[in-house]
């Protein structure tokens, strides 16, 4: 990722869908397997995304979400399934 | 706050001692090895304010409990780190104990020596990741060190009330804890802000 992506207010057409896809399943909101027909589950996952980043939850890529997608922040999903596996080892 | 999924946690007795060691050949070139050392151990210090916990700095890096070191992309975890920006850093759920840091950032702890606009503060990062080793997952609370995105050239070193809800019901509080000291910082804080 260069940094000129990032700046603090992105324009909205910086991030496409499918950016916003590989975003959402980075950090635990889709599983691996989405297909582009499921519309529903991915706006559910934008939901979800939403609800925790504290954002006014549309569903929707508005320009609040986008400026969030873009910000630098910590690897760790946020919806850490059990089934994560490469951050959820537990044992040493 | 949240936890992760089955609530790991540290398993010893308390108080609980934890050792940290910086891996020497996995460092940053933006900072002195003394200018990380002293951010970690002031991150480590404001967890060990709160909980029963204490962490104790070690040379010993096979050994210790916790695993610092600063990496660039695929270094071997499963979660390679993506270049400036982007992903910041990752750690493990407890009792893993690792903190990586992604080497391509430009780590600052002063901005007004750091002038890029891509800086990252080392602190706000470091206080964030060790709420991850205690066994914090992201909250959120924009205001709270575990909310998971930092922009650059912005500070978030203090604890906030869900971030000490969410540790001490982990592990307990510790007895020189007061809600009106974490109040007042924070408050100073905001002030400062």
């Amino acid at each position: 990722r260069n940094p000129s992506q990032f700046t603090i207010n992105p324009s909205p057409d910086v991030v496409n869908i499918s950016e916003i896809k590989r975003h959402l399943h980075r950090f635990g909101y889709l599983p691996r397997n989405n297909n582009d027909s499921d519309a529903v589950s991915f706006e559910q996952a934008l939901s979800r995304y939403q609800k925790n980043l504290g954002l006014p939850i549309t569903g929707k890529p508005d320009s609040d979400t986008l400026s969030h997608i873009l910000l630098p922040r910590c690897g760790f999903p946020d919806d850490v399934e059990p089934k994560t596996t490469a951050f959820h080892t537990g044992q040493k | 706050y949240v936890y992760f999924p089955g609530r790991p946690r540290w398993t010893r007795d308390v108080p609980l001692k934890l050792t940290y060691a910086f891996s020497q050949e996995n460092l940053t070139p933006h900072l002195t090895p003394t200018e990380i050392r002293r951010v970690f151990r002031r991150a480590f210090g404001k967890w060990a304010s709160v909980i029963p916990v204490s962490f104790i700095e070690t040379e010993d890096y096979v050994v210790a409990d916790i695993k610092i070191g600063f990496f660039g992309g695929d270094h071997g975890d499963g979660e390679p780190f993506d270049g400036v920006l982007g992903v910041l850093a990752h750690t493990f759920s407890p009792e893993n104990g690792r903190l990586h840091l992604d080497k391509a950032e430009t780590w600052a702890v002063d901005f007004d020596k750091e002038k890029s606009t891509v800086a990252i503060d080392l602190e706000s990062v470091a206080v964030h990741e060790i709420g991850h080793v205690l066994g914090l997952g992201h909250s959120s609370v924009k205001d709270a060190a575990m909310y998971p995105t930092l922009k650059p050239r912005s500070k978030k070193v203090d604890l906030y009330i869900d971030d000490v809800d969410g540790v001490q019901s982990l592990y307990g509080t510790n007895p020189n804890f007061t809600l009106s000291g974490l109040l007042a910082s924070e408050t100073s804080t905001n002030l400062a802000d």
